[in-house]
């Protein structure tokens, strides 16, 4: 069986949040290391893949494996009946055929609980392998995606180059053309605002705005974001939670 | 112009 506390319902509220727009039903597989999941979207353009180790939850319980097989969208809606500082502990029996999420406020005076429907889900399941990207850029997650949603006004499409100069992001469209430049830079006040660059060979790769957009709704999980490219190839999106991470891995948009 | 790539153009199913 699983039970998994959490002192906060926030922080599950804030991952669901960060995937829902791009996944409809998946496994979320439990064992006693924690919770995973790995997911394309409808289209197999963004894979996401959460890892929530076992030492981020205030309890943590799973003598066997589960597979908890759920629509991300009920999910998000059962959440909602949450409050953000709610105590959440969510519990399943062994092949039983729901997931049980309880609500506690922290005077314990209110306990609501949900049973959430499980689904047996014939899921498809990538081998991402073990890879040495070319780029390797750590910047603010905030700025991130405030700089992806300026350039959407311009395009459905970025191009984001690296080289040892630092990270350009373009956009060109029918009103004209934008794009923004950051140079490496350490903030010894707010390092989250630090742009850190690692490179082998500078990289040039453009992807869909829309997807982009849908991967930095993640920012509210993380101060910064780590972006690793490699020419030709998916890009990996990491933002790190205090166990585990929520990562994507997404496909680029290539010259024919 | 750039088309727009699958994943599974890159990775094999496990």
């Amino acid at each position: 069986m699983l039970e998994a506390k959490l002192d906060a319902a926030s922080q599950l509220k804030k991952i669901v949040e960060a995937i829902r727009d791009m996944l409809g039903e998946c496994n979320i597989e439990c064992n006693e290391t924690g919770l995973a999941l790995q997911s394309l979207d409808k289209s197999h353009i963004v894979l996401v893949s959460l890892l929530l180790g076992s030492d981020g939850f205030s309890e943590y319980r799973c003598d066997r494996g589960v597979t908890l097989g759920l629509n991300i969208n009920s999910l998000a809606t059962v959440l909602r009946c949450a409050n953000n500082d709610d105590i959440l502990t969510l519990r399943s029996e062994d092949r039983a055929n729901e997931l049980i999420l309880t609500f506690e406020d922290s005077k314990a005076d209110r306990i609501s609980e949900f049973n959430l429907r499980l689904m047996d889900i014939d899921q498809e399941y990538l081998a991402i392998p073990e890879t040495e990207y070319a780029a390797t850029v750590v910047m603010s997650a905030a700025v991130l995606q405030r700089t992806l949603r300026d350039l959407s006004a311009l395009s459905e499409a970025v191009t984001i180059e690296i080289d040892k100069e630092g990270i350009r992001f373009s956009a060109e469209g029918d009103l004209g053309k934008g794009s923004t430049h950051f140079k490496p830079c350490v903030d010894m006040e707010n390092a989250e605002n630090s742009i850190n660059i690692t490179l082998s060979e500078p990289v040039s790769l453009s992807f869909n705005l829309q997807y982009f957009s849908n991967i930095t709704k993640a920012s509210s999980l993380s101060s910064t974001v780590t972006l690793q490219m490699t020419a030709g190839m998916p890009a990996q999106i990491e933002y790190k939670l205090p166990s585990g991470h929520v990562r994507y891995y997404f496909a680029p948009k290539i010259e024919d | 112009t750039p088309v727009q790539n699958n994943l599974s153009e890159f990775y094999a199913l496990a």
